[in-house]
C-alpha cells in the first residue's frame, strides 16, 4: 500500500459519501445518471468475485464490502424509493448503456491477463469501470448547471482513478514484478474522459461561478 | 502470501 494507492481509495470513498449526502440530503436523484450507478455496481460485482477466495486484508475486504453494499443501495433508492426516484431525469439519462456492457464484456474475452472465469470477469470490470462515468457525464452535459454536491462527486469520481495511476507509476518503479497494463491503459482511458469535466470545474472554481457545461 | 497474480488492488 502506498500513499497513492491510500488517497485513491478514500477519494473514491468520498465520492460516494458525497453522493449518499446528497441523495438523502436532498431527498432527491436529479442530475444524477441511474445508468451509471448501475453500471458501477456491475463494475463492483464484477471485480470483487475473489471477495470469499482471496484474503488480502481486512482493509480490503472491508474496503470491496462497503464499495458493493453502496453501490448497490444507491441504484435501489434511485429505483425504489418513491421521493428520490420522482426526482430521477429519466428523459435526459437516456445513454444505450448495455452497449458499453457488451462492449466491454466482448473486449474482456479478447484481452485479459488469463483466460479464466475470475481474470475475465476482472478485466472486464476494469474495462466498464473506465466507460462506466460517460452515462453520467452525458447527462451533464444535457442538464447544463450541476449542482455543487453533483459537481463533487463528479469531480472525486475522477481524482481517485488520476491518483491510482500516480500509484502505478510509484509501484513500475519500486516493484521489480509490477505489471498491471490493463488496469494502467483503462485507468488512462477513464481519466481521460474526465479531462473536460476537470478543465470547467476548475474554471467556475477559480472563477468562483457555477459550473455549467457547454452543451 | 498473496500470489503475484492476486488482485491486492481496489
Amino acid at each position: 500500500m502506498n500513499a497513492f494507492r491510500l488517497a485513491g481509495d478514500i477519494t473514491h470513498l468520498i465520492s460516494i459519501l458525497v453522493l449518499l449526502l446528497k441523495i438523502y440530503a436532498t431527498k432527491s436523484c436529479s442530475g444524477i445518471s441511474l445508468k451509471t450507478q448501475e453500471l458501477y455496481a456491475v463494475v463492483f460485482l464484477a471485480r470483487y468475485l475473489d471477495l470469499f477466495t482471496d484474503f488480502i486484508s481486512v482493509y480490503n475486504s472491508v474496503m470491496k464490502v462497503v464499495f458493493i453494499l453502496s453501490s448497490v443501495a444507491i441504484v435501489w433508492c434511485m429505483r425504489r424509493h418513491r421521493a428520490v426516484k420522482r426526482s430521477y431525469d429519466k428523459e435526459l439519462d437516456t445513454f444505450r448503456h448495455y452497449y458499453l456492457v457488451g462492449a466491454c464484456f466482448v473486449f474482456a474475452l479478447l484481452v485479459h491477463e488469463k483466460f479464466t472465469f475470475q481474470e475475465v470477469f476482472w478485466a472486464f470490470s476494469i474495462y466498464l469501470e473506465a466507460v462506466a462515468i460517460i452515462p453520467q457525464l452525458v447527462l451533464l452535459q444535457r442538464s447544463g448547471n450541476v449542482d455543487n454536491l453533483t459537481g463533487q462527486y463528479v469531480f472525486f469520481l475522477g481524482a481517485y482513478r488520476a491518483l491510482y495511476i500516480l500509484n502505478w507509476i510509484y509501484r513500475y518503479f519500486t516493484e521489480a514484478k509490477f505489471s498491471r497494463w490493463i488496469a494502467c491503459i483503462s485507468g488512462l482511458v477513464q481519466t481521460a474522459l474526465y479531462a473536460d469535466f476537470f478543465y470547467y470545474y476548475f474554471l467556475s472554481w477559480k472563477n468562483n461561478a457555477k459550473l455549467n457545461l457547454p452543451a | 502470501i498473496t500470489s503475484p497474480s492476486t488482485k491486492d488492488e481496489l
